[in-house]
């Protein structure tokens, strides 16, 4: 700033030039990234909304595991589905993390809600299935990996949430990134993939609760 | 602890918001806005070395300390964050996937001597 002309306006846009740039590298440097992320594609409005007010809503208790813990950094992820191309005997929900290497991330908590549009008068039943999906033509056939399978019933339209926790723990410790789901309707359940993604504001998400550990963390406790 | 005014020159706090929108951020960072990038600036003669911002009874022990050392001319105190609080943020991370997290002593609340 010495070297900037001598005139007050000068001065004070040097100030903000110099401060905008040290609230970024600040940033940043806290958030763990190189640099701004750059966005693929833009989630809709209405599903952001809708999301973190299901997060509101079913906001977890902080455990004493928590609470004991709390200098190690917690964070709350919400990841929205990118529908793929229909599967034979479903549809897949392609989620997407990353996190370096050398971070030791620990799941506490994991729920995908999944909201689905049924006739009124209509019970039905689903089978959802879980794999980890590496590279992207890894989809049709070959040996996946079941992580889990659960059985679902829904009645009219509405909001499902299911627990994932052991499941993503294992995904994550594994070198995949993409976290496949699918969904499979059993009696006259109809077109799954109508069910599903009826409309973009009632897109699939999953909600993780993650603490990150650095490496050599216990020696600084110690 | 002192918030700086247009001419104090003893160590004090001066308070800068970044707003996200002015750097283009706002795509990418849901909440907050902006951030409070304050920090601490002014001097800090030696007899307030140890205060503001700090137990009184810290500063008298550092005060008596100064002048039974008499170390008036060699030694010196900086103007330093003395208390900070944490900046929730919320936003999009490259997969496009919300993140939310808690960065601890982010903003700075008070300046004091050291």
């Amino acid at each position: 700033a010495a070297a900037e002309p001598r005139c007050p306006a000068c001065a004070a846009a040097a100030e903000r030039r110099l401060l905008e740039e040290a609230a970024k590298r600040q940033l940043l440097e806290k958030l763990r990234l190189r640099e701004r992320p750059k966005l693929i594609h833009a989630v809709p409005r209405a599903a952001v909304a809708r999301a973190l007010r299901r997060l509101q809503a079913g906001g977890a208790r902080r455990g004493p595991e928590e609470e004991e813990e709390e200098e190690e950094r917690s964070y709350e992820i919400i990841s929205f589905a990118e529908p793929e191309p229909r599967s034979p005997s479903g549809l897949g929900l392609r989620f997407q993390f990353s996190h370096t290497q050398d971070q030791d991330i620990h799941i506490l908590q994991a729920q995908l809600w999944l909201y689905l549009r049924v006739p009124q008068d209509l019970v039905t039943s689903l089978t959802l299935r879980i794999f980890p999906a590496g590279g992207e033509g890894e989809v049709a056939g070959g040996n996946r990996t079941l992580l889990s399978e659960q059985q679902l019933r829904a009645r009219g339209s509405g909001w499902h949430t299911l627990t994932l926790m052991p499941t993503l723990q294992s995904f994550f410790e594994g070198e995949g990134r993409t976290l496949r789901l699918e969904l499979e309707g059993h009696g006259d359940g109809g077109d799954i993939m109508a069910m599903v993604n009826a409309s973009w504001s009632h897109q699939p998400f999953l909600v993780a609760k993650a603490r990150l550990r650095e490496p050599g963390h216990h020696m600084a406790k110690r | 602890s002192l918030r700086c005014s247009q001419n104090s020159n003893l160590c004090c706090r001066r308070d800068y918001y970044v707003d996200f929108r002015d750097i283009g951020w706002n795509d990418w960072i849901i909440k907050p806005e902006g951030y409070q990038i304050n920090y601490c600036v002014g001097q800090c003669p030696l007899h307030v070395a140890g205060s503001p911002g700090m137990a009184s009874s810290f500063h008298t022990a550092v005060f008596n300390l100064v002048k039974a050392n008499n170390i008036q001319a060699s030694g010196h105190s900086c103007c330093v964050p003395t208390r900070r609080r944490p900046l929730s943020v919320l936003y999009f991370d490259r997969h496009s996937n919300i993140v939310k997290t808690d960065i601890p002593d982010m903003i700075v609340d008070a300046c004091g001597c050291s």
